[in-house]
C-alpha cells in the first residue's frame, strides 16, 4: 500500500485546511527554509503516533495547534491506498468491525486505510482522539494494524532531519543496541 | 540471545555490504569489538572508499560519514520493509556526485513498490524523482502548498542556484 | 562575577540582535531562564523571523536553526577578534537565499581588515568569494590543490549542479 | 595580520609537501567529499595547537602522518604576514630571543611570524616539536603569542565541520557556560 493523501487541517504552520494528494513512486517536497517542509513529514508522526511532541519540536501536544488561527484543535488525517497485487488491508484486523461492516461497504475490500488523529484544547486539558476509517480508536489498535507493516514508533522507515547526523556521532555501544533492539 | 543477536546482525551486515558497495563505490562492514562478547561489545562501521584505507567511521570526511550512516540506515529499513520512507534533507553533507548516486539508489527502491517522500533541496536529487511538492510561506508563516510535476519547471526556477 | 557575566552577556546580546538583523531579517535576541540568578541560569537563543512569532531555538525549522546559531557564533567572535576566520560547511542546512545572505555577511567583514578561509559546496557562497582554492583526490586518496581565481570558471565547471 | 602561506608535509592526506599560498579578504576552499577541505582546516588547528588529536579525527597523534608514504613524520608551516598598518607582530614577545637577533634579521622588523609543528614516530613513542620563527618553542610560548589575537583553544574563530549543528543541538545550561567563559 502508499500514502495516497494527507489532510493537515490547523496544524503547526498549516492554518487551515490543507489537502495534499500522494502517488506511488518517489516524490520530492521541496522550498525554502521555514515554509513547512518537515511539518509535513511531523504530520506523518503526529497522526499515526509514531513519536512524542518533542520529536515534533514541540514542548507539550497543544504547541501544535496552529497560532495564527484562533481554532482551538487541530487535525491530520492519512488514507492509505491498496495497491494491486496486495491482499486485502488489514481492516479485517479491526475483528468485529469488519464483521458488522454491510457488504456494500468499500472498506470490507480493504482498498483504503484510513488514520486521523485530532488533539483539542479543553477545560481540563488537551484531549487526544485517534479514529480509523472513521470510527474512533485506541493507539494500540493503529499500532497493532500498522505495525503489520513495519511502520511504528520503533522502525527506521522515518528520517527526520538531523537523524543522519544522530546515526553518524552515536557511540559504538549505541549503535550495537539498535540491533539489539532487532533482534 | 546470543544467537539472536547474531542472527540481526549477519542479516544487517550482509543489506550494509550490498548497499554500500552500490552508494559508495567502495567496501564496507559492520564490525564488532568484542565478537565473543556481542551483548557487551560496541558496534561500528568500517569503510573502504575506492583507492583508500579501510576507515572506521569516525576517521572519515563529513560526506562519507553520511553516505556510511545512510547505508546503514537503509539496511536497518531492509530488516522491517514498509510501505513508505520518508527522508528529511538526508543529503545535506554529500556532493553533487554523492546525491546522484544516492538519488539513482531512491529511484531503484521505489520501482520496487515502496513509495518515497524524500524533503531535499538538492538538484540533483529533485531531478530524479517522479514529482516535486513544493512548499513556500505566505505572509505570516503560513504554509502553502503546490504541486510541480513538470521537472523542467523546478529546475529553472528558484532551485537553480546551487553546486555540488 | 555575576556583575562581569552580565557585562559579557550585555554585549554579546547586543552584537546578536544586530548580526541577526542582518542575517536573518528579523529580531532575535538571548534570552536568560532565570534573570535573577543568572550563574544557575539557562540561556536560549529567541527569535522572531519577519512575520512569525517569536520562538525559541528549539521550535525552529533546520535552516533557522542554523542561522540563528550562527549570529550567536559570530556574535561570540566579535567578543574578541581574530586576524582570520576558518568555517568549514557552516552553511549546509541553509537555502539559497540565506546562503547568499551569509555569503554577503562574510564579503562584509572580510572588507574590515578579516580574513576568511570559508570551506563551502555552496554555489551562493563561491560566487561571491575572491578567490576558490580547488580541492581533489588524486588515485589512492592524496589530496591535490589547486587555485581556481576566476569565479566563472569554477561556477560553470563541476559546481554547476545545484539547487537552493 | 593574515595567513600568507600554509606548508602541509605528509599531514593526513597531503602525502609529500604541498605549498598552499593564501591571500586577504574572503577565500573559498571546495571539493568533492573527501578531498582533504576539512584536513587544511585541521592542519591549522594541528600547527597552531589549537586542538586535541580527537577534533582532527585521529585516536592519537601519530594518526595524523599520511598512511601511504613511509616517512614517519609529519609537518606543517603556517606564515603569518603583517598587514600595512598593523604595528609590528608580537615577535617582540618573545622577549630575549629577539634582543639577541641581529639587526639585519627580518623578523626583528615583525613582518611575518611563522609557526612550525612536527610530530616524529620514535622508538620512545611518539614526539612533537614547536617552531617559532625558525626556533624552537614551547606550545606555552606560541599560544602567549597567538593569544594576544584571540587564536587560543577557546576561541571561536575556528568553526570546524558539525560544529554548527553542536550549537544547535546545546543545552540552555552548556550555551549560558559559554558566556561564563568568556566573562
Ligand atoms: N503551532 C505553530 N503555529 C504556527 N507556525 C508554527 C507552529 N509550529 C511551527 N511553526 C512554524 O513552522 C516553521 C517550521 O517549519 P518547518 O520545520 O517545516 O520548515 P522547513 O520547510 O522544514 O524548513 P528547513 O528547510 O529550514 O528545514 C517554523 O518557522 C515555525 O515558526
Ligand atoms: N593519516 C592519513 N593518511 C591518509 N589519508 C588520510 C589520513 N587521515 C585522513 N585521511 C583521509 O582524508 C580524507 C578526509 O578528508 P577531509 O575530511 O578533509 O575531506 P573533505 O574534503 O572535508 O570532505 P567532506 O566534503 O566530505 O567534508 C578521508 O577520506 C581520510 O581517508
Ligand atoms: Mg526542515
Ligand atoms: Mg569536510
Amino acid at each position: 500500500m502508499h500514502i495516497c493523501e494527507i489532510v493537515i487541517d490547523n496544524f503547526k504552520s498549516f492554518s487551515g485546511k490543507t489537502v495534499i494528494p500522494f502517488e506511488k513512486g518517489f516524490t520530492t517536497i521541496s522550498g525554502p527554509n521555514g515554509s513547512g517542509k518537515s511539518n509535513i513529514i511531523d504530520s506523518i508522526l503526529f497522526c499515526l503516533g509514531l513519536s512524542t511532541s518533542r520529536t515534533m519540536r514541540a514542548e507539550k501536544l497543544t504547541d501544535l495547534i496552529n497560532h495564527h488561527s484562533q481554532r482551538k484543535s487541530c487535525e491530520v488525517t492519512i488514507t492509505f491506498q491498496r495497491d494491486e497485487h496486495e491482499a486485502a488491508l488489514p481492516v479485517g484486523f479491526l475483528g468485529d468491525r469488519v464483521e458488522g461492516a454491510s457488504d456494500s461497504d468499500p472498506l470490507t475490500e480493504g482498498t483504503t486505510l484510513q488514520v486521523t488523529r485530532k488533539i483539542k484544547v479543553t477545560s481540563s486539558g488537551p484531549q487526544s482522539q485517534y479514529l480509523m476509517n472513521g470510527r474512533s480508536s485506541t493507539l494500540t489498535e493503529i499500532h497493532d494494524v500498522l505495525g503489520r507493516y513495519h511502520v511504528s514508533p520503533g522502525s527506521f522507515n522515518v528520517m527526520m532531519q538531523g537523524d543522519v547526523q544522530g546515526f553518524v556521532n552515536m557511540s559504538p555501544m549505541e549503535r550495537r543496541k539498535i540491533i539489539d533492539e532487532i533482534a | 540471545k546470543k544467537a539472536s543477536f547474531r542472527k540481526a546482525f549477519d542479516e544487517i551486515d550482509g543489506h550494509f555490504r550490498t548497499i554500500f558497495e552500490t552508494l559508495a563505490d567502495g567496501d564496507g562492514h559492520l564490525t564488532l569489538s568484542n565478537p565473543e562478547d556481542p551483548l557487551n561489545s560496541g558496534m561500528t562501521l568500517m569503510a573502504r572508499p575506492r583507492g583508500k584505507k579501510m576507515q572506521r567511521i569516525e576517521a572519515m570526511s563529513g560526506g562519507e560519514k553520511s553516505l556510511t550512516s545512510l547505508a546503514f540506515v537503509f539496511a536497518l529499513q531492509r530488516t522491517m520493509p514498509a510501505p513508505f520512507y520518508a527522508l528529511d534533507e538526508v543529503d545535506m553533507n554529500l556532493d553533487g556526485i554523492n546525491v546522484e548516486k544516492l538519488a539513482n539508489m531512491v529511484v531503484q527502491e521505489s520501482q520496487k513498490a515502496s513509495q518515497f517522500l524524500v524533503v531535499s533541496l538538492r538538484k540533483p536529487m529533485i531531478e530524479r524523482s517522479q514529482r516535486t511538492i513544493g512548499v513556500t510561506q505566505k505572509p505570516g508563516g503560513k504554509t502553502h502548498v503546490t504541486g510541480i510535476r513538470i521537472r523542467a519547471e523546478v529546475v529553472n526556477h528558484h532551485l537553480a542556484d546551487e553546486i555540488d
